[in-house]
């Protein structure tokens, strides 16, 4: 064994030394204050439940890279630290690692990381996760296009991080049984200029085809539009989505199975992000 | 040879009698010495205990460990001194007012990973360096 108990007495901490070690931790976080999250409901929503994942894909690795060179597991702990964090109920965050799947449509709910992520997170300081602010179903006359909008704060990145990868995710249900033998095209768009009595000028980001039949998680690479947003801010009018057969013609998103803010929590489309540090952040002298 | 803090009180004992007493005493004093030598300690950190079970989804808390103990002469394998140290603590047996004795301090330390939620409910995972001592070393 390679080391010794505690040569001091456990108590509890007082309430200043409570407060100077949340001061300096926090600092250590590079975090101005504790975060006082909202929505304590949508904690269980698809996109913790994703970083959940990939959280355990990243000290996975950290403690076999230790019991490499300590033969001992992580911290000390014979297999490493708890999978689980503070939401261990079953509607919780109780996760165990899963091992990553390749598949472009993944009918996991919640999502599940795949080979593309485990390399994005290889190269990454840090990844975050976006909630949707907006969402809006735009059903129009057989002229125009059906599509889904959204949109994504990307003003709280801290500073000194840059993108290296960006993913829209969305889950797609078995569309309606009157598109049961089609092939179906989703395709996301950037919108570039918004008008206020006809369609915004978009620009295509990236299409999937899939069977209207199947279900499950779509991934669109956004990582360009992802860094355009971080860099200009005012420019950020959000994505566009929408479905349509091979001949062209678009279809609504409740027909087409695309799950949006009425669906199920663990279902709900977000945006993760991995960023690498692009400079060294110090902290402040106290 | 080195005479140390403490007075030689028997001033006309031989050098040789004088060297006999100060290598009993000096096994003596490695046998206690090697009891607090420097090692590595348990220390945890409980975010569970600081009240952050709301912001803060993964690990509840982690073992950071932290190092303690004597860095004296002679330095054992296990001590993890380098060479400096090595030297230090020859000098410091010859000029304890004047030279320390080498630090017990970490020498290799390892990240942790912290998966929390910001203000927005935005979930962000960030890998931290250097917050748990892997190992303690004289230097």
């Amino acid at each position: 064994d390679n080391h010794v108990h505690s040569s001091f007495i456990y108590r509890r901490l007082r309430n200043h030394e409570r407060k100077e070690i949340q001061r300096e931790i926090l600092s250590i976080l590079g975090l101005p204050h504790r975060p006082r999250p909202f929505s304590p409901g949508k904690q269980a929503s698809s996109a913790p439940l994703f970083m959940l994942d990939l959280y355990n894909a990243m000290t996975t690795e950290e403690e076999e890279a230790i019991q490499q060179s300590t033969g001992k597991g992580f911290n000390g702990k014979a297999h490493g630290l708890p999978r689980k964090g503070f939401y261990g109920s079953p509607q919780g965050y109780s996760r165990v690692a899963q091992p990553y799947r390749a598949a472009p449509l993944s009918s996991q709910s919640p999502p599940q990381t795949t080979s593309h992520d485990t390399n994005f997170l290889n190269d990454a300081d840090m990844v975050m996760s976006f909630v949707n602010l907006v969402e809006k179903d735009k059903d129009f006359s057989h002229q125009r296009r059906h599509h889904k909008e959204f949109r994504f704060d990307l003003t709280q990145i801290p500073e000194g991080e840059a993108v290296t990868a960006a993913e829209f995710r969305i889950y797609k249900d078995r569309s309606h049984v009157r598109y049961e033998n089609i092939t179906l095209k989703v395709t996301v768009y950037q919108v570039v200029k918004e008008y206020l009595h006809r369609d915004a000028e978009t620009f295509l980001l990236d299409s999937r085809k899939i069977r209207a039949s199947d279900g499950g998680w779509l991934v669109f690479d956004i990582t360009a539009t992802s860094n355009h947003w971080v860099l200009n801010p005012q420019q950020n009018m959000g994505l566009q989505l929408s479905v349509e057969t091979t001949d062209g013609r678009s279809i609504n998103m409740k027909s087409a199975g695309v799950v949006g803010r009425s669906g199920p929590q663990s279902k709900q489309p977000f945006l993760v992000a991995f960023f690498k540090a692009s400079e060294v952040l110090f902290r402040s002298v106290r | 040879a080195a005479g140390g803090k403490k007075k030689n009180h028997n001033r006309n004992k031989s050098v040789g009698q004088q060297e006999a007493s100060r290598s009993a005493k000096g096994g003596e004093l490695n046998t206690s010495e090697q009891k607090q030598a420097c090692k590595k300690h348990e220390l945890y950190v409980s975010f569970r205990d600081l009240g952050w079970q709301d912001w803060i989804i993964a690990p509840e808390g982690y073992a950071a460990f932290y190092c303690d103990g004597e860095c004296s002469f002679p330095l054992n394998a296990h001590m993890n001194a380098t060479n400096h140290a090595i030297v230090q603590t020859l000098v410091h047996l010859m000029f304890p007012e004047n030279v320390p004795k080498p630090c017990c301090a970490p020498t290799k330390l390892n990240a942790i990973s912290v998966l929390y939620f910001d203000d927005s409910s935005n979930v962000i995972l960030k890998k931290y360096r250097n917050m748990v001592v892997r190992s303690c070393g004289c230097h």
